[in-house]
């Protein structure tokens, strides 16, 4: 599964989310991190946000939605919001996987809780990287 | 003007398991730098986040690294069913396709979902009919083609496993 997320000059937010599902997966099976709202999100009051990982428990947990919320109702940073989705909650239901999210004021997230995360990112005060989480 | 930034994921990758060469480590941060510049280079000339992370995800949907178009895995019959889904934060539109074969660019037809119809999710038959409605790029078998997302179908070809890249099998088993 690939994604991004940006913020652009304007602030305005949003999130791509792109994937080939799973190898050997049932035909007709719906329900990897590019559905709306589970694995892909965006709210410029909050966050925009790309999940990937075995989408089924990020259908569950509307993972993506759920940081926006904890941003909006609880009032948790977005570093905050993506954590306690990731390492926490999703957890909980025995997901694996992670998210990229980003918000309003271009800060970024990359939250994941499993090996070989595939990662880049970009700021216009010059923070950038590409890696491999091992 | 505010500050900007992108953010991409490429997955999580089989070749993390003692299996990642410095030749490949090197081909996939190219191609991650690569959809990095693309996305960037649109957000530093002022274009809109959706532009950004479109051509971000195009650019790793051409590549056969990547589970996502070019690179989309094996689905139990051989096939290879894509999903894609795109949201700008402004207006909270979103358009979403799945179950989408043959299609070069899935994110490129849900953000013709998300703009060009009513609705925002097409699955299957449905939303192939809408992309080439639209002249989105069709590809053949031969293009998703790739030995390795093959021999990793073949393990469990015939079994009621599936596999993420990043982990064996999967019960298929839900709640």
């Amino acid at each position: 599964t690939v994604g991004a997320v940006a913020c652009d000059r304007r602030s305005n937010l949003a999130a791509a989310t792109s994937t080939g599902g799973m190898t050997n997966k049932m035909i007709g099976r719906l329900g990897d991190s590019a559905v709306p709202g589970a694995g892909n999100y965006a709210n410029n009051k909050t966050c925009a946000v790309s999940c990937t990982g075995s989408g089924e428990y990020f259908l569950r947990g509307v993972v993506a939605y759920d940081v926006s919320c904890l941003m909006e109702m609880k009032n948790m940073t977005l570093q905050e919001a993506a954590e306690e989705v990731i390492q926490r909650r999703i957890l909980e239901i025995g997901g694996d996987g992670g998210l990229i999210a980003v918000d309003a004021e271009a800060n970024i997230s990359l939250p994941f809780n499993t090996e070989g995360m595939y990662r880049a990112f970009q700021t216009s005060d010059g923070v950038a990287g590409v890696k491999i989480y091992k | 003007m505010a500050r900007f930034a992108i953010a991409l994921h490429g997955g999580a990758g089989t070749l993390i398991k003692g299996n990642m060469t410095p030749d490949k480590e090197k081909a996939y941060k190219k191609v991650l730098s690569e959809a990095l510049q693309k996305g960037y280079t649109v957000l530093e000339n002022d274009g809109a986040a959706v532009d950004a992370v479109q051509e971000a995800v195009m650019c790793m949907e051409d590549s056969a690294l990547f589970n996502a178009g070019k690179g989309s895995v094996f689905s139990a019959n051989g096939t290879h069913e894509m999903e894609a889904a795109i949201m700008e934060g402004k207006t909270r539109k979103a358009g979403a396709v799945a179950l989408l074969t043959g299609i070069k660019n899935p994110i490129s037809v849900a953000r013709d979902v998300m703009e060009k119809s009513q609705h925002v999710f097409l699955l299957g038959q449905g939303a192939l009919e809408f992309a080439k409605s639209m002249d989105h790029v069709l590809q053949d078998s031969k293009y998703f083609y790739d030995e390795f997302r093959y021999q990793q179908w073949q393990e469990i070809k015939g079994s009621s496993q599936f596999q993420l890249d990043h982990s064996k099998s999967k019960n298929s088993k839900f709640g």
